[in-house]
């Protein structure tokens, strides 16, 4: 007798975080004030989760790259097995680019493509997280008032604004650059 | 990028992955709750600012 189930349940599946934990942060400070402050931060998030962290300031476009493949030779050629790693980028950018120190673009791409799985063996199937703070472009967003079923969550004290993209996931096919079968 | 306190998405950000406890895709909503409500005021203009997370994960990070 056939039954109808219904929705399963999710099995919940996690990356083993007992190996090494590795961070890499390069932050251009040159005409961005307040970076010290952030780079602060990173130092005692990376200290409270248990990260070996390097970081690096005023790198120029070259040395974004430059720095990138020490970290992944660093990576490589860690004692203990390797459980993720986590770079931090933080410079002027635009969509797909960073600005090294000496003004200099740097794809992003050619960056993440360091640690992906094909040129970084021990970081295969690991978790590889990004942490991007740069300008992606040039618009600016003033938000646009709440509506909708909004409204009535609205109190006093609460801003009355939401940003423009919110609340959408994008899932795509495949990656950037890559045929969708 | 406030010149004393930084950017509130690196401040808003770690502050989240010290303080709460979660799968990091769970923290990095709490991330975006956060920033949506946050106004940063550039030249004398309030202005949105949020993240976009784009993930290629297979499994849960539990960072704690």
């Amino acid at each position: 007798e056939l039954k109808m189930s219904g929705p399963q349940p999710l099995q919940e599946e996690v990356y083993d975080m007992s190996g090494a934990r590795l961070a890499l942060t390069l932050c251009v400070t040159k005409a961005r004030e307040g970076s010290g402050a952030d780079m602060d931060a990173l130092k005692r998030m990376f200290h409270q989760l248990r990260f070996e962290s390097t970081m690096k300031t005023d790198p120029t476009a070259q040395q974004f790259l430059e720095e990138l493949e020490k970290f992944q030779q660093v990576i490589e050629n860690w004692e203990e097995p390797v459980s993720c790693a986590f770079v931090v980028l933080m410079a002027h950018g635009e969509e797909g680019l960073l600005k090294g120190e000496d003004e200099q673009m740097v794809k992003l791409e050619d960056l993440f493509e360091i640690l992906n799985n094909k040129n970084c063996r021990a970081l295969r199937g690991k978790p590889k997280v990004y942490i991007i703070q740069a300008c992606r472009g040039e618009h600016r967003d003033l938000g646009e008032t709440i509506g909708g079923d909004e409204v009535a969550m609205i109190t006093k004290d609460d801003l009355q604004t939401i940003p423009t993209y919110t609340d959408t996931l994008h899932i795509y096919s495949t990656v950037e650059g890559y045929i969708s079968y | 990028r406030h010149d004393q306190k930084g950017s509130s998405f690196i401040q808003i950000l770690t502050d989240v992955f010290i303080n709460k406890k979660g799968s990091i895709s769970e923290l990095l909503i709490e991330v975006t709750r956060r920033m949506a409500k946050t106004e940063v005021i550039q030249e004398g203009t309030p202005r949105k600012v949020n993240p976009e997370i784009q993930s290629t994960l297979r499994k849960q990070v539990y960072l704690q």
